[in-house]
C-alpha cells in the first residue's frame, strides 16, 4: 500500500 | 489514506480547477498573479520527478498527471492565449519571484532527508511550494478589489494546506513510524501565509462585504 512509500503524498 | 488527506486533495483539486474554470470561461485572468502559478508548475515539476519511476497507486499517479497538466496548461494561458493574456496586469504582477526559487534550492541542498538528486528537488519543491503564493497575496493587496473567483481559489489553496495539517497530526498518531520535520515545517509556514487572508475572508464573508485587504 501506499502508506509506506517515503513521499506517498501529493 | 486518510479522510484530511483526501479532502485536502480534492480542495487542492478544486482550486485549481476553479482558476481552469475562470480563466477557461470568461478569459481573463485578471487578478491572477502569473508569477505565483509559474511557481506552482515549478513546483509539480520538481516534486512529481518520480512520476514514471515511483507507482504509488492509480490515484497518486492520476493526481499528479492532473496537477502538472493544469498548473502548466494555465501559465501557457497567461501567457500565449490571445485573450487571456491581454488581461494579464504585469505591471502589478512585480513580485520578483525568481528571488525565491534560489534560496529555496539552496536550504534544499542543506537541509533534507537525504542528499539524493530526487530528494533534494523534492525538498526544493516543498520550500518553494510555502512561498508559490507570495506573489498572488502581494497582487492581491495592489489590486484590492478581489473578484470573488480569485478569492475563492486562493481560499482554497489555504484550505487545502489546513486539511494537510490536519492529515500530518493524524498520521502521526496512526503511523509510527511516520515522522516527517522537513514538510510538516514548511506546509505550517505556507498555512501561516495565508491566516491574515483568511482573516480578511471570513470578515467580507460575515459581514457580507466585498473582500478587501488593507493596503
Amino acid at each position: 500500500n501506499d502508506e509506506s512509500n517515503d513521499h506517498d503524498e501529493l | 489514506m486518510n479522510i484530511f488527506r483526501l479532502a485536502g486533495d480534492m480542495t487542492h483539486l478544486a482550486s485549481v480547477l476553479v482558476l481552469l474554470l475562470k480563466i477557461h470561461t470568461i478569459k481573463s485572468c485578471a487578478g491572477i498573479s502569473l508569477k505565483t502559478q509559474e511557481l506552482y508548475a515549478l513546483v509539480f515539476a520538481t516534486r512529481y520527478l518520480d512520476l514514471f519511476t515511483d507507482y504509488i497507486s492509480l490515484y497518486n499517479t492520476l493526481m499528479k498527471l492532473i496537477f502538472l497538466v493544469s498548473s502548466f496548461s494555465i501559465v501557457w494561458y497567461i501567457r500565449h492565449h490571445k485573450i487571456v493574456r491581454r488581461s494579464y496586469d504585469k505591471d502589478q504582477d512585480t513580485f520578483r519571484h525568481y528571488f525565491l526559487v534560489l534560496p529555496c534550492f539552496l536550504l534544499a541542498l542543506v537541509i533534507n532527508e537525504k542528499f539524493t538528486v530526487k530528494e533534494i528537488m523534492w525538498t526544493f519543491s516543498l520550500y518553494l511550494e510555502a512561498v508559490a503564493i507570495l506573489p498572488q497575496l502581494v497582487l492581491l493587496q495592489r489590486t484590492r478589489n478581489i473578484d470573488n473567483l480569485t478569492g475563492q481559489y486562493v481560499f482554497l489553496l489555504g484550505a487545502y494546506r489546513s486539511l494537510y495539517i490536519l492529515n500530518w497530526i493524524y498520521r502521526y498518531f496512526t503511523e509510527p513510524h511516520y515522522v516527517h520535520w522537513i514538510t510538516w515545517i514548511s506546509g505550517l509556514v505556507q498555512t501561516l501565509l495565508y491566516a491574515d487572508f483568511f482573516y480578511y475572508y471570513f470578515q467580507s464573508w460575515k459581514n457580507n462585504v466585498k473582500l478587501e485587504l488593507p493596503a
